[in-house]
């Protein structure tokens, strides 16, 4: 799911 | 955050100001594609709407926002500053941006994590950015004795990405269960194009090199 991936990238 | 990341973060950073700085010392955006600053700025609208609902770091927060009104405040210079819009090559830079933009909203909506209209968006960005060079390093080719602040942007562009790899991989040795395949793939592709240029950039400045050697 989503809200697993670390998005904290640019 | 470590070294790579932030190195790769500030490498990015600096390429958006060695622009900016060149079309506003020089007042020429000769040699800079549009179209790639075009993709640019659709590339950070649609991953940087988390902006709205999720807060990661001042850090975070402050790069996006410089992100998204940098790759604009190009754009407006390219298309409406008075002298610097006169400078600009329309008849080289002719790419065709659909050939990317299309197949990038294809895949974004076949392979994602999630569909949904923001995670659709934010995979769409990942794929549009690791193309989105294209349209300049074709005009590069084309307008090769550009000066050299243009081949500069280029150069830390490439940079960045390469540090983003090494982020990767430290981050995947230090962090359990960082993984992100998304990501990976497109930022490989985006690299390897990179590296293609820089390939095709040495051989003929080595070429131009001799050349000019004198007989």
């Amino acid at each position: 799911a989503a809200d697993e991936l670390v998005k904290d990238e640019l | 955050m470590n070294i790579f990341r932030f190195a790769g973060d500030m490498t990015h950073l600096c390429s958006i100001v060695v622009l900016l700085l060149k079309i506003e010392a020089t007042k020429s955006c000769a040699g800079v594609s549009l179209r790639t600053q075009e993709l640019y700025a659709v590339v950070f609208v649609s991953r940087y709407l988390d902006l709205f609902f999720t807060f990661i770091s001042v850090y975070n927060t402050v790069m996006k926002v410089f992100f998204i009104t940098s790759s604009f405040c190009i754009i407006w210079y390219m298309r409406h500053h008075r002298i610097v819009s006169q400078t600009y090559d329309r008849e080289q830079d002719t790419f065709r941006v659909a050939f990317l933009v299309v197949p990038c909203i294809f895949l974004a909506l076949l392979v994602n994590h999630e569909f949904s209209m923001v995670e659709v968006l934010w995979t769409f960005s990942i794929y549009l950015e690791s193309v989105a060079i294209l349209p300049q390093l074709i005009l590069l080719q084309r307008t090769f004795n550009v000066d050299t602040l243009t081949s500069n942007y280029v150069f830390l562009l490439g940079a960045y990405r390469a540090l983003y790899i090494l982020n990767w991989l430290y981050r995947y040795f230090t962090e359990p269960g960082y993984s992100q395949w998304i990501v990976w793939s497109s930022g490989t592709l985006q690299t390897a194009i990179y590296c293609d240029f820089f390939y095709y950039y040495v051989v003929s400045w080595r070429k131009n090199e001799r050349l000019s050697l004198p007989s």
